[in-house]
C-alpha cells in the first residue's frame, strides 16, 4: 500500500489500459 | 525460448513497435535562458516524456506480466537513463547539440545559464559521440533502452515471497529475451564473430557511463528544486522523490 501510496501517479498510469498517447 | 517466447527478430520488431512518438516541448522560447526558463522547459518535457515511457513500458513484451511492485521499482530507478538515452539517440547526428525535442535544441553553451549542468551536458555530449562513432543502429538503440529498463532494479531487491521469486524469474527470462536480440541485431551487420563480441561489449559498457549521467542528472534536479529554482510537480516530482 506504501508503494503505491508513494507512486500514485505512476501506478494508476500502470493500471490504465488506456494509453497516454490517446488520452493525449 | 525465453520469456517473451518469441524469435529476436519478432523481438525487436514488437519494441521498435512500441518506440512512443516524438514529443514536442510547444513553448515559445524566450532566449537567452535564464536558470529558471530553461530548467522549467527541461522539467515540463520531463514530465510528458514520462508519461509517454510508462506507456512505452507497457508495451515491452513480459513487461505488464511482472508484478505491479517489479514494474513501479523498474520504472522508478531508471525513468532518468531511458530519458538520457532518448536525448542521445535523438542527438547522435547533431554533433556539439542536444535535441530535447525537436523544438527544443541547445548548444553545450546554452547551459552556462544553469548551475551546475554543464558537466551534465559534456557527459551527455560524449557519450552521445561515442554512439556516433560506434554507428549505434536503431535496433540496437531499442534492446538497450529495453535493457536498461528490466535491468535496473535486478540486483536491488531479493524477493521475499513465492510471487517475487516468480517475477523475478519472469524478469531474468525476460532480460535474456533482450540480450538475445541485441546479439542477434549485432550479427546483422556483417561483422566477424570476434567483432561481434567486442561490439556487444562497447555498448553495454556504456551503460554504466548512463548510469552516472542519471545519477548526477537526479542529484542536480534535487538541487534545483531544493532551491526553488524550479517548481516540480506531479509525476516528475513522485519519481524524483522515489529515486532520491
Amino acid at each position: 500500500t506504501s508503494l503505491k501510496e508513494k507512486h500514485k501517479i505512476l501506478h494508476q498510469l500502470l493500471q490504465n489500459s488506456t494509453s497516454p498517447v490517446d488520452l493525449a | 525460448a525465453h520469456q517473451s517466447g518469441m524469435s529476436p527478430e519478432e523481438f525487436i520488431s514488437r519494441i521498435i513497435e512500441a518506440e512512443p512518438p516524438d514529443i514536442y516541448l510547444m513553448e515559445d522560447l524566450k532566449k537567452p535562458f535564464t536558470e529558471a526558463s530553461m530548467m522549467m522547459s527541461l522539467t515540463n518535457l520531463a514530465d510528458k516524456e514520462l508519461v509517454l515511457m510508462i506507456s512505452w513500458a507497457k508495451k515491452i513484451p513480459g513487461f505488464v506480466e511482472l508484478s505491479l511492485v517489479d514494474q513501479i521499482h523498474l520504472l522508478k530507478c531508471c525513468w532518468l537513463e531511458i530519458l538520457m538515452l532518448g536525448l542521445m539517440w535523438r542527438s547522435v547526428d547533431h554533433p556539439g547539440k542536444l535535441i530535447f525535442s525537436p523544438d527544443f535544441k541547445l548548444n553545450r553553451e546554452e547551459g552556462v545559464c544553469v548551475e551546475g549542468i554543464m558537466d551534465i551536458f559534456d557527459m551527455l555530449l560524449a557519450a552521445t559521440s561515442r554512439f556516433r562513432e560506434l554507428k549505434l543502429q536503431r535496433e540496437e538503440y531499442v534492446c538497450l533502452k529495453a535493457m536498461i529498463l528490466l535491468n535496473s532494479n535486478v540486483v536491488t531487491s531479493s524477493p521475499q515471497t513465492a510471487e517475487e521469486l516468480e517475477s523475478r524469474n519472469k524478469l531474468l527470462r525476460l532480460l535474456d529475451s533482450v540480450i538475445d536480440a541485441l546479439v542477434w541485431a549485432i550479427s546483422k551487420l556483417g561483422l566477424s564473430t570476434q567483432e561481434q563480441t567486442l561490439r556487444l561489449g562497447h555498448l553495454t559498457m556504456l551503460l554504466s557511463h548512463i548510469r552516472h549521467v542519471s545519477n548526477k542528472g537526479m542529484d542536480h534536479l534535487s538541487t534545483m528544486k531544493r532551491k526553488n529554482v524550479v517548481l516540480v510537480y506531479d509525476l516528475l516530482l513522485e519519481m524524483l522523490d522515489a529515486s532520491t
